[in-house]
């Protein structure tokens, strides 16, 4: 699924 | 990835390892808060569970598997190598306190109602608060090792940098995470206090000595 645009952050 | 991202991750990576080295060198972790890095394994544990469901690149999980392997590893050297040395007499702040009321927070506000965001809303929400425990207990005992010092500055510099890296994408990517944002800005409020004191007595004191 797309991934949430803030989930790519550590 | 911007630079201010790039920047506060490898702040955070610094801290986390600075950590480390200190209580393996010294092979004591006397003046630190075995409670607070139990908060940052949980916060780690929470957030970072998407590390079995998906792959965003290797940095990333290169990363999380870093961030999640040391905080296991400082507990470990805290609670049961150097268990001895663990000062739990000043390590006294009710963490329930802190966990109780941030698992609440994160079922009511939230992004969306699911465990994998529930659990990342309470890992944001539990790292803003997770260092009071360990400024707790610096200002029972009144100081706090050169090295411990320069552990919670990067500590929270890593987080002041996050803030200027979502200034940076909301400017440039229209991307902003009210949640994150909020509690980035509490998290590095806490350490407003510490860092007047960081610049102020930093210099040439063997100890940092916070007024109790």
């Amino acid at each position: 699924e797309e991934e949430a645009p803030g989930k790519d952050e550590l | 990835m911007n630079i201010f991202r790039l920047t506060g991750d490898l702040s955070h990576l610094a801290a986390i390892i600075i950590l480390l080295l200190k209580i393996w060198k010294t092979r004591s972790c006397a003046g630190i808060s075995g409670k607070s890095q139990i908060l940052f394994a949980l916060v780690f544990t929470s957030r970072y569970l998407d590390l079995l469901t998906s792959f965003i690149s290797l940095y990333n999980t290169t990363m999380k598997v870093i961030y999640i392997g040391c905080a296991y590893a400082t507990v470990y050297l805290i609670y049961a190598k150097f268990k001895a040395t663990y000062d739990g007499n000043h390590d006294t702040f009710r963490v329930e306190f802190l966990v109780v009321p941030v698992g609440g927070l994160a079922f009511l506000v939230n992004h969306d109602f699911s465990p994998l965001e529930i659990l990342w809303t309470f890992s944001i929400y539990l790292e803003s608060v997770a260092i009071l425990p360990q400024l707790f207990m610096i200002s029972k005992t009144g100081e706090a090792e050169t090295i411990t010092t320069h552990y919670l500055f990067f500590l929270g510099l890593y987080r002041a940098l996050y803030l200027i890296n979502w200034i940076w994408r909301f400017y440039f990517e229209g991307f902003f995470d009210m949640i994150a944002i909020v509690a980035g800005v509490v998290q590095t409020i806490l350490y407003c206090d510490f860092f007047y004191l960081y610049v102020t007595k930093g210099e040439g004191r063997s100890q940092l000595s916070i007024p109790t």
